[in-house]
């Protein structure tokens, strides 16, 4: 365990506190993609299949269920949740989702470290988890107006991915045999996606000026 | 100690 992958644990752990904490003070998912919460769901369920079977440490048992139960809820609070789901926009979150998850499986039967089904799973949740957030930057280029908690959740899931790189670095020059290609590249092009938001996310802070994203 | 796994990050 080194301090940026750490620090990207934690701020992961925030993005999705941060998103629990909107949802269920304010009882509103407005601006939330519930397609991009559904992938992220499927993420974890399928890469965190060694929950019961590989034991690495308390900790790594304990973030797993946390990041489980927090992504299902979340998913059950915008389609479930009586007064949250009034506030969900069907009409905006129209990005296919579904057509994200067949090419990463496909990948992941094609480019993988070992053909076995554990490890086939945790590749495809690898690389689904680079496109996930597609979805919620659609439609926050739809809505237009991020309210200050949406920004924040997909600012602290950029830098979470940010600290993760740099993790990745880090370990890759301390430790002799660790070398993740498929890792590292899916890692890369998640955060590459996130540029342009953090770009804007940046000027609209440094500007005080309400976050806005270009049509 | 954790390092070792193959899958050891989150």
């Amino acid at each position: 365990m080194n301090i940026f992958r750490l620090a990207g644990d934690m701020t992961h752990l925030a993005s999705v506190l941060v998103l629990l904490l909107k949802i269920h003070t304010i009882k509103s998912c407005a601006g939330i993609s519930l397609k991009t919460q559904e992938l992220y769901a499927l993420v974890f369920a399928t890469r965190y299949l060694d929950l019961f079977t590989d034991y690495i440490s308390l900790y790594n048992t304990l973030m797993k269920l946390i990041f489980l139960v927090s992504s299902f809820s979340i998913v059950w609070y915008i389609r479930h949740h009586k007064i949250v789901r009034r506030s969900y926009d069907k009409d905006q979150d129209t990005f296919r989702h579904y057509f994200l998850v067949l090419p990463c499986f496909l990948l992941a039967l094609v480019i993988n470290e070992k053909f076995t089904v554990k490890e086939i799973m945790w590749t495809f949740s690898l690389y689904l988890e680079a496109v996930a957030i597609l979805p919620q930057l659609v439609l926050l280029q739809r809505t237009r107006n991020i309210d200050n908690l949406t920004g924040q959740y997909v600012f602290l899931l950029g830098a979470y991915r940010s600290l993760y790189i740099l993790n990745w670095i880090y370990r890759y020059f301390t430790e002799p045999h660790y070398v993740h290609w498929i890792t590292w590249i899916s890692g890369l092009v998640q955060t590459l996606l996130y540029a342009d938001f953090f770009y804007y996310y940046f000027q609209s802070w440094k500007n005080n000026v309400k976050l806005e994203l270009p049509a | 100690n954790d390092e070792s796994n193959d899958h050891d990050e989150l």
